[in-house]
């Protein structure tokens, strides 16, 4: 799976999410990354929301849009993140990874996998890890 | 507001030889986004651009380099949403098209729709011209190689049962 958070300099989100799904799934399976919600959510109130990992599991919580309810209650997108994945590791043993954008330009980039590649961009700096504190 | 763009290229296991290339891919996209961002382009525009790069990029599981469903095929999922007018547009089972991200958005932006799949997907496809490529274009050696260890480990279905996207 691969996907992209950015905010633009008129203060618009944006996401956008593609995959090509689970090593030979079932013919018409379809995981989270076409369902709205769960691969990914853009609001310009909050931020804005791409994720990876197990699909299904993503699907039951809802990921992209619980990390931003987080957010709408006050939590960093960082802290969002965190809880939003260790909620779908304990309730339905689910791993994955999120990219955040926030509506003032706050970023993160957070996995309870081994490893995530990611990417990022701010004030002509760019940052990039795979690893866990890369 | 100082423009910003985050990627990734999937969660899961990164092999030490697909580390490289799958660094070089996140970084190009980056970069291939925020130049669209610092030249005033819109966060749409950017985050499409940036998935595109990684579509075309065999290092990574989404258009070009997708793993294979049982009967070895490639069918392929995208969404995008504008979040200044929570805008959405998604394809799901889309076969044979290069870029699905780009489909995605037609949907948003051409239809009153949220999600089309499968063989209306496609045929929405081919009524915006989006070029059909065969399907073995998409299929890397890595992802035939991948789905051939996995229907030999067929006799342990529960194997790799939560397997990531």
């Amino acid at each position: 799976t691969v996907g992209a958070v950015a905010i633009d300099n008129e203060g618009n989100v944006a996401c956008a999410t593609s995959t090509g799904g689970l090593s030979n799934k079932l013919v018409g399976r379809v995981g989270d990354s076409a369902c709205i919600g769960s691969g990914g959510y853009a609001d310009n109130h909050v931020g804005a929301v791409s994720t990876t990992g197990h699909g299904e599991s993503m699907m039951k919580v809802v990921l992209a849009r619980l990390v931003l309810y987080h957010m709408e209650q006050g939590m960093t997108p960082e802290k969002a993140a965190d809880t939003a994945l260790n909620y779908m590791k304990t309730r339905v043993g689910g791993l994955g990874g999120v990219i955040v954008v926030s509506n003032s330009g706050d970023w993160t980039a957070r996995f309870s996998t081994k490893q995530m590649s990611w990417a990022t961009v701010k004030d002509d700096w760019l940052q990039y890890g795979i690893y866990t504190g890369e | 507001m100082k423009p910003v763009i985050v990627v990734h290229g999937g969660a899961g296991s990164i092999f030490k030889d697909r580390e490289e290339g799958a660094r070089s891919g996140i970084i190009r996209a980056a970069l291939k986004g925020y130049s669209i961002l610092k030249q005033g382009g819109s966060a749409l525009d950017a985050v499409e651009d940036a998935v595109v790069s990684m579509e075309d990029d065999p290092h990574f599981n989404a258009g070009c380099g997708s793993v294979l469903n049982e009967k070895g095929e490639v069918e392929m999922d995208a969404i995008i949403m504008d979040g200044k007018n929570l805008a959405s547009g998604a394809v799901s089972a889309v076969k044979c098209i290069a870029n699905p991200i780009m489909l995605a958005r037609l949907v948003m932006e051409k239809t009153e729709h949220m999600l089309l799949t499968d063989h209306g997907a496609n045929l929405f496809a081919k009524a915006m011209n989006i070029p059909e490529i065969p399907g073995e274009k998409l299929i890397t050696e890595r992802s035939w190689e991948r789905w051939s260890k996995k229907l030999e480990a067929d006799s342990n279905p529960q194997e790799d049962k939560k397997e990531s996207g």
